[in-house]
């Protein structure tokens, strides 16, 4: 493991309890969405399945369980322990436009014709888009608190490191996983406009908003 | 191994 991935890890799991501890400590989801939040725990779900097959190392299955297990965490504050705060009326998009797209593609576009490894790929895909309604919610409200900015930022940096992780990979390792590095692209990107107005705008700022 | 990708990333 390299720097990059361990530093992307670890801005995973920064973004991922930054959000559960802000939604706990101030008792409300006020601004985030139930339906990104869905989506990482279906994410991390068929991604991971792999835990029930194989051993690859602590670390490995401790991150993953720790993953799905705050991801279910965040969805059942939201959807029923601090569900009166839920901005239900603002988180609007429709996920079955990504939902459906991107399972057809995993069926299509994947490194093997198996169940694990088309869950896989799908989890992937859907991964690269699954903030869409967090910032379709965002651009909607027009604001979005700095906590939750925060969030979002380590989200973003997560895949940012997992891409010069894999570039460093190729280059040490010669790995290369098309899917993979297309998809973190993909993601990456629809991180850009978030990232340039976090640094431009973020700081001393009390808020954020992205334009529509 | 019938796993074909890298599970050990996260």
């Amino acid at each position: 493991m390299n720097i990059f991935r361990l530093t992307g890890d670890l801005s995973h799991l920064a973004a991922i309890i930054i959000l559960l501890l802000k939604i706990w400590k101030t008792r409300s989801c006020a601004g985030i969405s139930g339906k990104s939040q869905i989506l990482f725990a279906l994410v991390f779900t068929s991604r991971y399945l792999d835990l029930l097959t194989s051993f690859i190392s602590l670390y490995n299955t401790t991150m993953k369980v720790i993953y799905i297990g705050c991801a279910y965490a965040t969805v059942y504050l939201i959807y029923a322990k601090f569900k009166a705060t839920y901005d239900g009326n603002h988180d609007t998009f429709r996920v079955e436009f990504l939902v459906v797209p991107v399972g057809g593609l995993a069926f299509l576009v994947n490194h093997d014709f198996s169940p694990l490894e088309i869950l896989w790929t799908f989890s992937i895909y859907l991964e690269s888009v699954a903030i869409l309604p967090q910032l379709f919610m965002i651009s909607k409200t027009g604001e979005a608190e700095t906590i939750t900015t925060h969030y979002l930022f380590f989200l973003g940096l997560y895949r940012a490191l997992y891409l010069i992780n894999w570039i460093w990979r190729f280059y040490f390792e010669g790995f290369f996983d098309m899917i993979a590095i297309v998809a973190g692209v993909v993601q990456t990107i629809l991180y850009c406009d978030f990232f340039y107005l976090y640094v431009t705008k973020g700081e001393g700022r009390s808020q954020l908003s992205i334009p529509t | 191994d019938e796993l074909v990708t890298d599970k050990d990333e996260l």
